[in-house]
């Protein structure tokens, strides 16, 4: 089972539209994929069209002893099952703050999961912030992708994030974690600046950084209205090209060569 | 002195963009404007072209009692101050709400600006989140400005805002806390679901949605790398004018009628 975090501390540059929409295409293959919604604002979870519901967000294992397995639900996708977030989530950040060693919690209450093998991967959605929960997401994570969106404030994000893994590698709370991959977002081909910026990236990062762009496009925005990943939305638009592309190259390298 | 929060816990909807652009606007017009980058991750202070510095952002007023003043700059504009931000900043989150009564905290800090009568406005960019920071700029301020991206997900968000405004006030936080406008960003107009967007927010909030809509344009998304707003880049661009308009909008509501 490998835990995947799907982060970047700025806000609005597709970590949500990418948790969902790259989960469901894991789904889609046949992979048992369990997406975690670790934002208070439970982007993630209306996305899906599923309600919030008190102490069925992660709050009650983190906090309140709840054994994990009780959070889980199914999703209306086959091989896609989810533990929603809720408003409560939000007590963490204070909470597990002063519960002190608070960057082990997470990855110890997702540790029944590992040892019963019921997941290929689990997906979990970030806030937009440098607080508990995605500092323990970090922590929790065996690889970390990064969506980017292809503008100027974008790259600070970038070399911020970078040099958050590098602490949280060196300080011992996961020396394990690899920045997995970098995904650009919501590129718009008509604009200087996003060919500029993806440049710049691959320029500096590589391989790191996923051939796979995904695009601006009008469906991406529209899907979670109507509670759908975008396969099922709109399954032979771009958005959906490219988050199934994004899948495949995501999987190829977790394949040894 | 009016103390004006530009603020949604939601990410990436405008809130730097609205609050760089509209203090340019207002300093631009002669009033004297005071920018308060209140974002850890800085993009105010950068998006004007500025460096941040080691105790140049409000953490050395907040935690260490440093003098507001000192902490002010220019800026390239005339008219236009900021009080920059600095990653130092996130250490606010942990220790005012240590130091108990953290939602005042900010107030007492600012009070010496109202006092001395230098700016006629101080707009203040907040971070994409419900943490102390962010409900410490709703308790210090009189008015809050809500920057909205014309998406499902900005709905929810909306709703979520609104929510807490009443509670700042009800629990006796700042009792006089107006939520002063709702601006529509990055306004599409191919897409439909903007549309729809616009209608529901207009048809729920009337009159407390600006009439003026930010376009997205390619233009906003540029100015900051060039460490410019929008009327100085690209003066009579759609971006510039929606800003403008969007000012002389919030002037107007300011008079008495
Ligand atoms: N490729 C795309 N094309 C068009 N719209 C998109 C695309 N990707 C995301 N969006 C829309 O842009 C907005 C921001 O995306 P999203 O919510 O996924 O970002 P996020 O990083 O999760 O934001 P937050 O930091 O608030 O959690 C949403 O309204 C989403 O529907
Ligand atoms: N009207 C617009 N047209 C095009 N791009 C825009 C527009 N408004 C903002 N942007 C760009 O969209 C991105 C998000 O905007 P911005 O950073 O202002 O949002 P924010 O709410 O401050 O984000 P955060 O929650 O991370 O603080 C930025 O890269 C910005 O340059
Ligand atoms: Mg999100
Ligand atoms: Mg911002």
């Amino acid at each position: 089972m490998r835990i995947v975090a799907i982060a970047n501390q700025k806000g609005g540059v597709g970590k949500t539209t990418s948790a969902i929409n790259l989960s469901a295409c894991l789904a889609d293959r046949g992979i048992r994929t369990l997406l975690l919604d670790l934002d208070p604002q439970a982007n993630a979870t209306s996305g899906l069209g599923l309600m919030q519901e008190d102490r069925g967000s992660l709050y009650a294992a983190l906090v309140e002893g709840e054994d994990v397995h009780n959070l889980i639900r199914s999703t209306h996708l086959s091989n896609l099952s989810i533990i929603r977030s809720h408003q409560e989530l939000a007590g963490c950040e204070i909470e597990l703050a002063q519960a002190g060693n608070h960057l082990a919690r997470l990855r110890e209450v997702l540790q029944p999961l590992r040892s019963l093998s019921v997941f290929d991967y689990v997906v979990m959605d970030c806030p937009p912030s440098l607080g508990v929960l995605m500092t323990s997401a970090l922590a929790a994570a065996d690889e970390l992708v990064v969506p980017m969106q292809c503008e100027y404030f974008g790259l600070e994000g970038l070399s911020k994030i970078v040099h958050i893994v590098q602490q949280i590698r060196e300080c011992g709370a996961n020396p394990d974690l690899t920045l997995e991959g970098i995904v650009m977002t919501m590129f718009d081909s008509r604009a200087n600046l996003g060919h500029q910026v993806v440049n710049d990236v691959r320029g500096y990062f590589g391989e790191v950084v996923y051939e796979t762009v995904i695009p601006r496009t009008v469906r991406l925005g529209e899907a979670p209205s109507f509670g759908k990943s975008i396969i099922e939305y709109d399954p032979t638009g771009k958005g959906a090209q490219a988050y199934r592309a994004l899948a495949d190259e995501f999987l190829r390298r977790r394949q040894p060569a």
